[in-house]
């Protein structure tokens, strides 16, 4: 397709801190309508991230505090990378959402397989 | 892109029954890996769809049964559709995913944004 990258596609990133409570996140995920929350610092730095699969996991396995749940091993991606290469990416590791991080690891935004999922619907 | 159909990239549904609890629709998907469980009637018949989003829904609510999380009205697929057609779809809507069903709605698998976005990285 068009050279596209990840800057023309990513959208902002719903995000919480470590001290905040799972019920807290969930409910953001739901009032956002989304499936993916970025855990920052004070400085908006990438920490981790949590998604509904790992609330999801919370309920199977009778995990209580958020930070029994957090993914702290995060693939990213950067606003200057091709579409097809982040595409893999998110293939490659079985997941459906990349943080978009500077070269500080601030949060920039996220990119999903629903948002490029769309491309081929052309809906840009 | 190639004329590709949803037969082509569509994969096993996983599926679970109206009685069934919360925790163990929660422990499926957990276990299948996967973020959507199609509901179906003794007949394979769908009769509604749960997500983790939905899961995490009754977290932030409160709700304790499987029947009250049932998504009833689901958008489903067709073997033959195209597969710009349903990427369409699932924008539309803002889903990422849709159960493909015969004539008879017999549930035939499931084509999610994540088998979509597959295709932009060149996975098939
Ligand atoms: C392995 S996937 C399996 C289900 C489905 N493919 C999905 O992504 O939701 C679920 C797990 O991936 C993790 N995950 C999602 N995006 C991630 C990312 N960018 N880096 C690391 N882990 C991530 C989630 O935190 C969750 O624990
Ligand atoms: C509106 S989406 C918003 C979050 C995100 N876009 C996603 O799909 O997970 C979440 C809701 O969509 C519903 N949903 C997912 N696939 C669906 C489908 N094929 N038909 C109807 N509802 C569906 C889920 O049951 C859930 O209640």
């Amino acid at each position: 397709g068009a050279a596209a990258f990840v800057d023309s596609i990513l959208h902002e990133a719903v995000t919480c801190q470590e001290n905040e409570t799972i019920e807290i996140v969930a409910k953001r995920l739901i009032t956002k309508n989304v499936n993916h929350i970025i855990v920052t610092d004070s400085d908006q730095k990438i920490t981790g991230i949590v998604t509904s699969w790992d609330i999801t996991k919370a309920i199977a396995n009778g995990v209580r505090t958020l930070k029994e749940i957090i993914v702290r091993r995060v693939y990213t991606a950067s606003p200057n990378e091709p579409l097809e290469v982040v595409a893999k990416r998110l293939a490659q590791h079985n997941i459906s959402a990349l943080p978009v991080i500077d070269e500080t690891q601030k949060v920039l935004g996220i990119i999903t397989s629903e948002d490029i999922a769309k491309l081929v619907g052309g809906n840009l």
